[in-house]
């Protein structure tokens, strides 16, 4: 298992090395190994944005600490590819300028994945092929629509 | 393998029977605050075997049972099926002869839950035994809840390790 | 102390069941006390958004549960008013409609008390009477900027 | 009583001298994810006398202090000041006569703090007593962190009474 482990720990900080500067237009991110016995060591994260020095992943923004998490469960993705993604509202502490790069992230993905994502944001509902509404004209009870863009905006402002 | 179709019936809001189809790869839900969009996310989560009523942010595992709304009554049970498309037959072993996978869970008012597996009844480690090897699972990595897309980098490192172990 | 925790608790609790229903368009709340002895007795929050009847505050959605929180912020302050309040981001989870409602609360408080708010969201933007970016033109360094409404927006799109 | 004005030096990303003055009653802070928002929020917490490293998003009480960026080298203290007007003499007892009313605290590598009240040297207790009674102070319900709006609604009864308690 100790050798199992180190591959995967290797692999998984491969694809975090390509893909955090590819979303975050730079910078560089890594796993790290915390403790000297790789039978039990822990794992740590380490992130980098572009231009800055931070020592702790804990000192990242709101939104930064987001995208991170995004290029990481992406890795997975790329270790062990599950034949779907549901993601419920990872968008909302992006600005628009991230929720771009989010976007590009996801179609990329999408070649080889299926994505179900939910979001309130306008940028990210340009991004679907096909749209769900669901909706409570009946106070508590939900039922399902199906909705176009410009109904899916008015929705959001039911 | 894909999700082709996601069938509820008195689970948490969605009192009515409901089908959702899944035709495309990238599917968008949206809708106003506190519509049920979140309790999809829960319903695909609970089918897979999901057993902690917290982490559907319930008390017990019967919240998961439309209990009522002002102008409904509460229902007796709570069902959810996931059909998937195997046509390409990533589910191995026995099932790679099947086209079509079906994974149901159905609960009662005295908390017990009965799992099918093509219709046919069987048990919740049969579930968990199908998903062996593809990532998927009901805290898997593939399911991203609200709120929580940060809790991965929030993880201490031994848990962060475990996390890593799972997928592999 | 007894008394005076009792009359905290009924003060707020009055306020909450006020603000509750004004924000959500019906509805109630209220502040439920969580054992037998008020000496030591616990606070638990009771919410039902309009034609639900869920029984724990647990089960609302991430929308409902930050406009609850916020009807309960507000209340505490028309507890003890503070001289001002901070929020970050406060309105991230929400939808359109509920991002107008929680202007229309900050608004009406903005009377006797000042704000201080960080936001992405447009419309959150629109209610303020001044306007400040912060932007680390220099990576890493920030700065603070006087904008106007088309600057921040496309600010928050740099 | 009406927070006039903020200045910073050398907390967190605010390497430069900033100050950030307060004219209105609705102030709107806007820029990119990472630009320094929130370490605004910081700055007042940390001015106000918070003591844990944790809760400012670091691990030692000097991650406060500007620790570097590709350009720059890190500096050797941080600093913050709150600037209060108090014509309306809202804060009371020996300082009603003062209708200015500034709190600084600096910090060094050795991580000592110092506070200073309208430009005199004062202890950690004095700073916290000017603002007993107003509702403020470093984990008051009026400065709500990101992604904490709902820690209120997920706290267990009896912090929510405690809670109570702090704000009557
Ligand atoms: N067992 C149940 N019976 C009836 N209604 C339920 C049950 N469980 C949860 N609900 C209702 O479902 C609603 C929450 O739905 P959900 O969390 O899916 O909303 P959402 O669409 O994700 O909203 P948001 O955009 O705010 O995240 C709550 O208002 C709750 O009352
Ligand atoms: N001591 C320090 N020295 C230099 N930079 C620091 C220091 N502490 C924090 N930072 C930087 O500040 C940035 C975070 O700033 P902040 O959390 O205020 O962003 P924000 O504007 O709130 O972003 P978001 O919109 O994503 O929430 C981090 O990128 C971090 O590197
Ligand atoms: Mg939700
Ligand atoms: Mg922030």
């Amino acid at each position: 298992t100790r050798d199992r482990f180190k591959e995967t720990f290797n692999t998984v900080n491969g694809y975090l090395s390509e893909l955090f500067p590819s979303i975050f237009n730079g910078g560089r991110a890594s796993l790290e190994l915390v403790g000297d016995n790789i039978l039990d060591a822990g794992v740590a994260i380490m992130a980098q944005p572009p231009g800055k020095k931070n020592s702790t992943i804990h000192m990242l923004s709101g939104g930064e600490k987001a995208l991170t998490a995004l290029a990481l469960v992406f890795s997975l993705f790329k270790l062990t590819p599950a034949p779907f993604c549901m993601l419920d509202e990872v968008d909302a502490p992006l600005d628009d300028t991230n929720v771009g790069r989010y976007c590009g992230l996801v179609k990329e993905m999408s070649k080889s994945l299926q994505f179900i994502y939910i979001t309130h944001n306008k940028i990210s509902m340009e991004m679907a092929d096909h749209m769900m509404g669901v909706t409570m004209k009946e106070p508590g009870a939900s039922r399902i629509v199906s909705v176009n863009i410009n109904e899916a905006v008015e929705m959001a402002e039911e | 393998m894909r999700l082709s179709r996601i069938k509820l019936a008195g689970f948490k809001s969605f009192v009515d029977p409901t089908t959702i189809e899944l035709n495309t790869d990238l599917s968008c839900v949206v809708g106003p605050n506190g519509c049920g969009k979140s309790n999809v996310i829960d319903a695909v989560r609970w089918v897979m075997g999901e057993s902690s009523a917290k982490q559907l942010r319930g008390e017990s595992m019967t919240d998961v049972i439309f209990n009522g709304s002002t102008t409904r009554k509460p229902v007796g049970q709570a069902s959810v099926e996931l059909v998937f498309d195997n046509s390409d037959g990533t589910l191995g072993g026995e099932y790679a002869a099947f086209t079509e996978i079906s994974i149901k869970r159905v609960v009662n008012r005295e908390s017990q839950s009965t799992y099918y597996l093509n219709g046919v009844r069987c048990r919740r480690r049969d579930i968990t035994h199908i998903f062996l090897g593809t990532g998927l699972g009901p805290r898997s990595y593939a399911i991203i809840e609200q709120g929580m897309i940060s809790r991965l980098i929030d993880a201490k490192p031994d848990e962060l390790r475990k996390y890593l172990e799972e997928t592999a």
